[in-house]
């Protein structure tokens, strides 16, 4: 469904950390990177709409995000724990 | 399965139970426990058994928040549980996040902790997730009936490539187990003439059209109209609706199934529900309604029962008084029942059967007569 504009930074905030708990997204912390990170980010977002069948677009769109803030398991979808 | 596929590299693996949620009683947890168990003993030769102290291959434990390994829990909702492969220690040791409300039912405010165990237990014996839609070994909680629980057939192909069949003397042959027949009926065309529906609502800008499981999707964003299974939105609300409405303000829809509603905003569905529709101030005498309408503009939501219509303040949350009146005296040319209702571009659209009926919002006369699918461009 459409996104309810007012609350994107943080929706962002919460995929990056859904991202890095079950689809091992790594982000660099240096800022010089922040180009590269989105590229990276959206390669997620896009791993992660696929393993859910959503419609594979690499945007954080509503039903990505709906489908994030879904209660589930703690285990990644992509890795083992180490 | 895990990288390397981690297994029991045995057939009788033990369990300890440490402790105890306070949200259900002792004996009902064990009986999760138990049950979760059986399930993957039926499909599998191993056997599983439960020590009382000591240390066993899989330790049961709910705790919340920094709970002494790498993955904290949350508080309530986002990550329910975990568990990890078979190895030694903390290998197959499975935690529960405290600040869940765990429950023996499948109700809407708790989650069912057989079937998390289930779950996390396939973990504990080498299951990775599955992205099958409705697998056990599905990331996401699902509530579902868990009397006479079948392990979808997804499920059992995984954790019989890691340990096999059972043996023959010891368990149901696993032909027992068919993968859960959908019981959905084929969906209907959607250029049929005869097309009726059971709900309608706008949801953001787009318009969904229920009819039994399954819902049409119009969005001014994609030309064509998507048709999809209600449960690939809400999936413990795959039945169907009587009724809908959308509060756009609130970014808010409200579902209606038999003497039962449900808000949701997007995929949620807001917690606390379902309530009865006698708390909208409906009377007991009211079993279920028929179709329902928000008007944006006076804020008023018309519900129809029958041959007679109600009107909701949604400013107040209650019934207008001098209602319920007959829909024909208000809405001129609706003499009958309204199957499902919608509010688009300043009109209503009433529909009954295959027809519907364009109605002006503000004299509440009638416009003309369509069929009730002119909306998918047939």
């Amino acid at each position: 469904f459409p996104v309810v504009p007012e609350k994107e930074k943080e929706d962002m905030q919460f995929a990056k950390k859904y991202l890095e708990n079950f689809y091992d997204f790594k982000e660099e912390k240096n800022s010089l990177f922040k180009a590269k990170n989105l590229n990276r980010m959206a390669d997620k977002i896009r791993e992660m709409q696929s393993f859910f069948g959503l419609e594979v677009t690499g945007e954080l769109n509503h039903k990505t995000l709906d489908m994030m803030k879904q209660p589930r398991c703690g285990i990644p979808d992509v890795r083992s724990y180490s | 399965t895990f990288p390397q596929s981690p297994r029991w590299k045995k057939e009788d693996v033990t369990y300890r139970i440490l402790n105890y949620t306070p949200d259900m009683l002792q004996a009902d947890v064990e009986e999760a426990i138990a049950k979760a168990f059986q399930l993957w003993s039926s499909v599998t030769p191993l056997r599983f058994t439960r020590l009382y102290s000591g240390q066993a291959d899989i330790m049961i434990s709910f705790a919340a928040g920094f709970h002494g390994d790498f993955y904290s829990f949350d508080g309530p909702g986002g990550t329910l549980a975990h568990a990890y492969p078979p190895s030694s220690g903390i290998g197959g040791d499975a935690h529960f996040d405290e600040d869940e409300n765990w429950t023996k039912f499948t109700t809407y405010n708790g989650y069912n902790l057989f079937l998390v165990a289930a779950h996390e237990l396939g973990h504990s014996l080498g299951l990775g997730h599955s992205n099958v839609f409705g697998a056990l070994m599905y990331p996401i909680y699902m509530a579902r009936d868990t009397r006479d629980y079948r392990l979808p057939q997804d499920d059992i192909d995984g954790i019989q490539a890691l340990y096999g069949p059972p043996r023959e003397s010891s368990a149901l042959p696993t032909k027992a187990f068919h993968p859960q027949e959908p019981t959905e009926m084929t969906p209907a065309e959607d250029c049929d003439p005869h097309l009726t529906f059971d709900a309608i609502t706008t949801l953001r800008g787009e318009i969904l059209f229920f009819k039994g499981g399954y819902v049409w999707r119009k969005s001014p964003y994609f030309s064509d109209i998507e048709h999809d299974t209600i449960s690939s939105f809400w999936p413990s609300l795959a039945s169907g609706f009587d009724a809908a409405y959308e509060v756009d303000k609130k970014d808010r829809v409200i579902f209606f199934k038999d003497d039962q509603y449900w808000a949701v905003s997007g995929y949620s569905i807001e917690p606390g529900f379902p309530k009865p529709i006698q708390n909208l101030g409906f009377p007991t005498s009211v079993g279920k309604i028929d179709a329902a309408v928000h008007d944006q503009n006076t804020k008023k939501t018309y519900f129809f029962v029958g041959n007679r219509y109600w009107s909701y303040n949604e400013n107040t949350q209650s019934m207008e008084r001098g209602y319920p009146r007959k829909i024909a005296a208000d809405f001129q040319g609706i003499d009958h029942t309204v199957d499902a209702a919608l509010q688009k571009n300043g009109h209503f659209y009433f529909f009954h059967g295959s027809n519907q009926y364009e109605v002006d919002i503000k004299n509440k006369k009638l416009i003309r007569i369509m069929k009730s699918n002119s909306w998918f461009n047939c």
